[in-house]
């Protein structure tokens, strides 16, 4: 059912984040209460401008993201071999007067989920067969509500799969209700992306505690990353990691920090690197091993005593 | 017992750890005398920071500051980093199309080159692989489900088992076994297939665009391997060594003999001090490309 056309690989690939768009954004809005939403502009300010304004603050027009798609599917689509996307698909939860609900948010993932399906899944009559991969991952704003997200199964993890099910193999169904993380085989046989659910180790997520406890949906985490790189190292393939929030101390919880960095250690001769979104920032950490075993030494035995 | 536990990475005395790995920024604000539980304000503070992502921008250079002070001065010595710097791992934090700076993306550009001769061996089919985790991780779920820890409640069930021993809950399989002995460093560290060659960073300068001075278009903003970064590579070594010219001089501590001369800095650095000033503009133009060349400051 794919389309039978043989791959031609080109040794490139898409990292693109935070797209956030605001079907509520109106051109010449005012933009001080920081959402673009509604209002006349202040004394010589022209408003919200029709592409959006830089650090003023609002969301992205749905303009931007439609247009930005179009620009990827014109000058880069047909030179990719597939694309890492890390989340945040819809507006910030900023505006009393329109609050986000859940419903909402499915809508506004389901409807870029599309746009990244028409852009890159091409002419297969398989849904699953893509021209160009597509490796989603889950933002801290697209779940509901903001920051919080639960071990699954749950209505997120189920509705999650019902939006991305096209880019995810079907055989990783339940491993993806109970998490929300999967992986995609981006050259066959050769090279991975997994895609983690960052979420789980985030620190700002008040329904997990932390990586220590069998328990939590953060230590599960690391016990499918474990299988699952072992399987790929079995395989002779490599990987790359995405996720929504990057693995630094000031987003995670220390004991997933340290085991996260503990693990990229450990199969630092297959893991080709991490991509993430989330802070806005371009720039990139180099984060310690060393460090991350000493610490974690350190609290076995501050627990110890 | 724990020393001998981690012996395969921690064989060196960390004499040098000088910056504490599990406290950053954040923890400054538990000084403040909140009378609540240290995870409890953390998860408070970090709530209030992943909402500050949207909205207007502020603090970003400070924060860059603190990544250049603890993450890129910190870098260690070449012969204390390891083969290739493999105590390190990089994590890539990219621009974002919403326009908190200007909206940007990367395109990654990666080794190919002996693709079809790279082995592949004969492996289980998929569908069994998956089937072997499924069934893996639903026995975990019910071994947790016979835990001590969902009965603390029931105290009738707890007087049945208060005299049966507690299941040795075995390794802790959240931790990752030590790489293979004779297992050979992968793709980010040497070159080989799948290495990270170069990357190309687009942006669009939203103030022309709105201005309609220019058309939609993404424009490169800049490339690993242009100036000033002139990257041959991606490898952890190439951003470990731009992580070092990134950082700020190392002050030495003042001596007798250092008071009088002129080496002010750690003598490791004096070469790349004798370029400060193309050091101090790398830097300007590193934090330039971390804003998405939108001209933030704090």
């Amino acid at each position: 059912l794919g389309n039978h056309r043989s791959k031609v690989l080109h040794g490139r690939f898409l990292h693109l984040t935070d797209i956030h768009p605001d079907e509520f954004y109106k051109v010449g809005a005012n933009i001080e209460d920081n959402s673009c939403h509604r209002g006349k502009p202040g004394k010589g300010s022209a408003g919200a401008s029709k592409y959006g304004d830089a650090m003023l603050g609002c969301d992205s027009p749905m303009i931007l993201m439609n247009q930005t798609l179009e620009w990827v599917k014109t000058h880069l689509r047909d030179k990719i071999d597939f694309v890492v996307w890390t989340g945040d698909n819809i507006r910030h939860d900023n505006d009393r007067k329109i609050p986000r609900t859940e419903m909402e948010i499915f809508d506004m993932n389901t409807r870029v989920a599309n746009l990244f399906h028409d852009i890159f899944h091409g002419d297969a009559l398989d849904p699953r067969h893509y021209d160009v991969p597509v490796v989603p991952s889950l933002g801290n704003n697209d779940v509901y509500p903001h920051n919080l997200f639960a071990p699954g199964p749950t209505l997120q993890t189920r509705e999650l799969w019902n939006i991305w099910q096209n880019f995810i193999s079907e055989e990783q169904l339940h491993i993806f209700q109970r998490g929300s993380y999967y992986f995609t085989e981006v050259v066959p046989n050769k090279l991975a992306v997994l895609s983690i659910n960052t979420l789980y180790l985030f620190k700002s997520n008040p329904l997990v505690d932390n990586c220590d406890n069998r328990k939590d949906p953060g230590f599960k985490l690391f016990q499918w990353l474990g299988v699952t790189l072992d399987e790929l190292r079995e395989r002779n393939m490599k990987v790359w990691l995405s996720g929504h929030v990057p693995p630094i101390p000031k987003n995670y919880d220390i004991t997933c920090y340290r085991k996260f960095v503990m693990w990229l250690h450990e199969y630092r001769d297959i893991i080709v690197g991490g991509v993430y979104g989330h802070m806005n920032i371009d720039h990139f950490i180099p984060v310690d091993a060393k460090k991350a075993y000493k610490s974690y030494q350190d609290s076995l035995i501050r627990q110890g005593f | 017992e724990i020393d001998g536990q981690f012996a395969h990475i921690l064989d060196e005395a960390l004499e040098d750890d000088d910056a504490e790995f599990d406290i950053d920024l954040e923890h400054q604000y538990l000084n403040m005398g909140f009378n609540v539980s240290e995870h409890d304000l953390n998860v408070a503070i970090a709530a209030k920071d992943a909402h500050a992502m949207g909205g207007v921008p502020s603090n970003k250079e400070a924060y860059m500051d603190s990544v250049r002070e603890t993450f890129y001065v910190d870098v260690k010595g070449l012969k204390k980093s390891g083969q290739h710097s493999d105590r390190y791992a990089i994590t890539n934090v990219a621009a974002s199309v919403i326009p908190t700076f200007n909206p940007g993306f990367r395109v990654w550009e990666y080794n190919i080159t002996g693709i079809e001769e790279s082995l592949s061996l004969k492996a289980k089919p998929w569908t069994q692989f998956f089937a072997e985790l499924d069934a893996m991780i639903s026995l975990d779920d019910q071994n947790d489900d016979d835990d001590y820890d969902d009965l603390e409640d029931d105290f009738v069930e707890i007087e049945k088992r208060k005299n049966k021993k507690k299941k040795d809950k075995g390794p802790d399989i959240s931790l990752p076994k030590p790489m293979p002995e004779g297992a050979t460093l992968g793709p980010g560290y040497t070159p080989q297939t799948f290495s990270p060659l170069r990357f190309v960073q687009y942006y669009l300068d939203l103030k022309a665009v709105n201005e309609e001075t220019k058309p939609f278009d993404y424009e490169v903003e800049y490339t690993s391997d242009g100036h000033p970064y002139k990257l041959e590579s991606l490898l952890v070594d190439d951003y470990v060594s731009l992580a070092r010219k990134l950082g700020k001089p190392i002050k030495k501590p003042k001596t007798k003999s250092s008071e009088t001369a002129s080496n002010e800095y750690d003598s490791d650095n004096l070469d790349e001090l004798q370029n400060k000033k193309s050091l101090d503009e790398l830097w300007k133009t590193y934090v330039k490309h971390a804003f998405v060349s939108s001209g933030y400051h704090d």
